[in-house]
């Protein structure tokens, strides 16, 4: 646009410019819409409220309409040729009669301006750091929450709301041996942060492997850790898929103390809440009359499948989804006054977009004794599924397809056992982090691990 | 005359040509961004 | 044009049509509108790049006026109507 090329040539009707578009985009963030559509959105001329696009003048107090093209008029007036959309914050030029929204020094001025400030107080990180690849060295007995802690460092979910600070700027903390939030977030920093190399030593076989000193971060963490339960300190095996659990009851718990929001936990957006919630319905229906009066729709942030007798997750999928008949039910059907036993059924009413999916493989009972159920159960690298779902009758349900993104193992004996999570990254290569050790493994491999955990991302659907 | 059809009319016309605006501009700067940093992108 | 502007006001103060435009969004979003407006714009500029908004506008608004469901615009007049009549009666 070679009329704001024009102002930009004197320094001084450039700085102007800048600042008026700063502020008029600071206004409009931070005003609340009501006023928003009464002013900034209101035509000075014709007074109409969103006349399709209004734009503010940067020059003087006039706010223009497109529809009835009153700041064309002003433009032709009084020679204000730029104008800022009051809906989006885009720099119009009313003599192009086109957007100039892709100048860098607009759009990144302020930026621009602190880069000297910026370019002192931060580092680039390393290459090395691209992958977050770090490995965690048992403490005692910590591999129940290294492996978990790997596997959420690796969720690209978890780490894109690390970096963008969500946490961080409402915290009132701030401490990352105090607040589980901060303690991840200073981890997912440490990970892939560090500008720092780490020494790499390659081992004579194949696969390349890594091996670092734990980041002050997992310290950090394990402290807090230890204030909030003790028995996840750290010192004594627990189970992975409680300390998930826990884990992310605790990001719930930290947002929770931080929000103004009143949500209801079916509702909450919170960072554990919207990556790993889904809706399971239980339905108990009446076999004479269909009637589903007690059907319950409940939350749930993992699901836990039988594995015995079963060689596949779909089998596992299937006994979890199969429809039984309840005895020994105290029920009676309010409708058809009738006391048959009902049809039970579990059926998705709705998916997270990460599906984790417990194996039950240990079996606790009545006489205090534990086993463990070390038989392989197959799991696909993709899995569909519809056929789990609540059917809608009037629609055709989709191909919903999920990918296989991690899968936490579970290797000897209930009570002395170790815990190994294979992880999918970035570029789609498959990784060992088994404690301190990370190496690259075929994918072949990675579907041949002893699953106690297998973290499944949606993928498409069709 | 305002009529109560045509006010309603009017209102609705002012909406969707806003959200309507409001796209195109995005598309047409998100183009402008594209083609200034990748100037041959395909 | 004073009246109208009036009666838009009243809306917006009585938080009304900050109602109305959401759900008019959440129904074009619905019935893939919104992803349809967005491809029509981009197919657009990608058969001529040297198009400018103003030139873009006129050829993408009549067509995206159209492509409004019949369903949508009934429901967000309807909805319109039973405030403007409020008004009326005020």
């Amino acid at each position: 646009c070679k009329h704001i090329e024009q102002v930009f040539q004197n320094e001084k009707s450039k700085d102007g410019v800048l600042k008026s578009c700063n502020a008029a985009r600071f206004i409009l963030r931070h005003t609340p819409i009501k006023e928003k559509l009464l002013h900034t959105m209101k035509c000075s001329q014709c007074q109409e409220i969103n006349a399709g696009s209004t734009f503010m003048c940067l020059q003087c107090d006039f706010v223009g309409c497109w529809n009835g093209s009153h700041f064309i008029t002003h433009m032709k007036r009084f020679g204000h040729v730029f104008g800022i959309n009051s809906s989006n914050g885009l720099l119009f030029c009313f003599k192009c009669m086109d957007y100039i929204g892709h100048l860098e020094t607009i759009n990144y001025s302020m930026l621009n301006k602190y880069w000297d400030d910026i370019s002192t107080k931060t580092t680039i990180p390393s290459q090395e750091r691209r992958d977050g690849l770090f490995g965690l060295v048992n403490m005692g007995s910590t591999c129940f929450m290294s492996s978990i802690l790997q596997a959420l460092i690796h969720n690209p979910y978890i780490v894109n709301y690390s970096m963008s600070q969500t946490h961080f700027v409402n915290c009132s903390i701030k401490n990352s041996s105090l607040c589980m939030s901060c303690a991840l977030d200073a981890m997912i920093i440490e990970f892939y942060g560090q500008s720092k190399l780490q020494p790499i030593s390659s081992s004579s076989s194949s696969s390349s492997s890594s091996s670092s000193s734990s980041p002050s971060a997992f310290i950090s963490l394990l402290t807090c850790s230890l204030k909030i339960n003790e028995n996840f300190a750290g010192y004594s095996q627990q189970d992975a898929h409680e300390f998930l659990q826990y884990f992310l009851n605790q990001l719930h718990q930290d947002y929770k103390r931080d929000s103004s929001h009143n949500e209801q936990e079916n509702n909450c957006p919170c960072v554990a809440h919207s990556i790993f919630q889904g809706e399971l319905k239980s339905s108990i229906v009446c076999p004479e009359c269909q009637n589903d009066s007690k059907t319950i729709i409940d939350p749930f942030m993992d699901l836990s499948l039988d594995i015995k007798d079963k060689t596949d997750l779909y089998q596992c999928l299937d006994s979890f989804h199969k429809k039984e008949k309840l005895h020994d039910f105290n029920y009676h059907c309010s409708r058809c006054n009738t006391s048959l036993d009902p049809i039970k059924q579990f059926t998705i009413n709705k998916l997270p977009p990460m599906l984790v999916l417990q194996l039950k493989r240990f079996e606790h009972f009545v006489n205090g004794t534990n086993v463990k159920l070390n038989e392989f159960v197959q799991y696909p690298l993709y899995l569909n599924m519809r056929d789990y779902c609540d059917r809608n009758t009037n629609q055709e349900t989709p191909d919903i397809i999920y990918e296989l993104t991690g899968i936490l193992s579970h290797i000897g004996s209930i009570n002395e056992g170790h815990y190994v999570v294979v992880l999918k990254i970035n570029d789609g290569r498959w990784f060992k982090f088994n404690d301190s050790m990370i190496s690259v493994i075929k994918e072949d491999e990675a579907l041949k691990q002893q699953a106690y955990l297998l973290f499944y991302t949606v993928r498409q659907i069709n | 005359t305002e009529t109560i059809e045509s006010a309603s009319n009017g209102i609705l016309h002012n909406l969707l040509t806003t959200i309507i605006q409001d796209i195109v501009a995005k598309e047409r700067v998100n183009s402008q961004v594209l083609n200034t940093r990748y100037p041959n992108i395909k | 044009n004073s009246m109208k502007a009036q009666i838009q006001k009243y809306l917006v103060e009585s938080g009304n049509y900050e109602l109305i435009s959401k759900q008019l969004t959440e129904s074009l979003l619905r019935e893939g509108w919104i992803d349809k407006v967005k491809t029509l714009t981009k197919e657009e500029l990608q058969e001529n790049k040297s198009l400018n908004y103003t030139e873009l506008l006129s050829k993408i608004e009549p067509k995206a006026l159209d492509m409004v469901s019949d369903s949508t615009k009934t429901q967000a007049l309807q909805k319109i109507k039973v405030f403007l009549d409020q008004v009326v009666d005020t």
